[in-house]
């Protein structure tokens, strides 16, 4: 474990708590798009289908569970409860997600490290974290006024994926084992993908003036 | 073996 894979990690929980804090407290998804929730818990659910089977760390598992727990509790939230779901913004969330799974399960079922069940559903969770973001951006351009608890989610969300990718290299020079190269280029055309988001959010927060995305 | 891919992030 290193400072960049911790400072990830961490990012990544951030995160997560920054989304639950706004949902339970002020009970409001406005801005938030269900179905990148629903494509996070997606990815989460056929990443860690080792959770069972293969023992890390305490850490490793701790963090699994949250992650889980988490993406699916939101999921549940924008959904079924009764005041957040009010909030919800069905009309403007119109991204159509299973049009984002079918390539990746496709991909990965061509592109794969090995065609065993696992490494199959794996490699999709890589493939479809890296374009989950998608419904949210979207979103994100048709709500005119974001709020800071959503623009900080989706930093915050953004910058994780980034910090991972310092710490591949990191583990390049500094280990004999590597982290396959499907896991580097889902990571950076993720972290790509937010590069627009990031001037945008860098610039409102340099100029002090409300984050908007350009339609 | 040398060429162990590593599964052990998140």
């Amino acid at each position: 474990m290193n400072i960049f894979r911790l400072a990830g990690d961490m990012t990544h929980l951030a995160s997560v708590l920054v989304l639950l804090l706004k949902i339970h407290t002020i009970k409001s998804c406005a801005g938030v798009s269900l179905k990148t929730q629903e494509l996070y818990a997606l990815v989460f659910a056929t990443r860690y289908l080792d959770i069972v089977t293969d023992f890390i760390s305490v850490y490793n598992t701790v963090m699994k569970l949250i992650f889980l727990g988490s993406s699916f509790s939101i999921v549940w939230y924008i959904r079924h409860h009764r005041v957040v779901r009010r909030s919800y913004d069905k009309d403007q969330d119109t991204f159509r997600h299973y049009l984002l799974m079918i390539p990746c399960m496709l991909l990965a079922l061509f592109v794969h490290e090995k065609f065993t069940f696992k490494e199959v559903m794996w490699t999709f969770s890589l493939y479809l974290e890296a374009v989950a973001i998608l419904p949210q951006l979207v979103l994100l351009q048709r709500t005119r006024n974001i709020d800071n608890l959503t623009g900080q989610y989706v930093f915050l969300l953004g910058a994780y994926r980034g910090l991972y990718i310092f710490n591949w290299i990191y583990r390049y020079f500094t280990e004999p084992h590597f982290v396959h190269w499907i896991t580097w280029i889902a990571g950076v055309v993720q972290t790509l993908l937010y590069a627009d988001f990031f001037y945008y959010y860098f610039e409102s927060w340099k100029n002090n003036v409300r984050l908007q995305l350009p339609a | 073996d040398e060429h162990h891919v590593v599964k052990d992030e998140l």
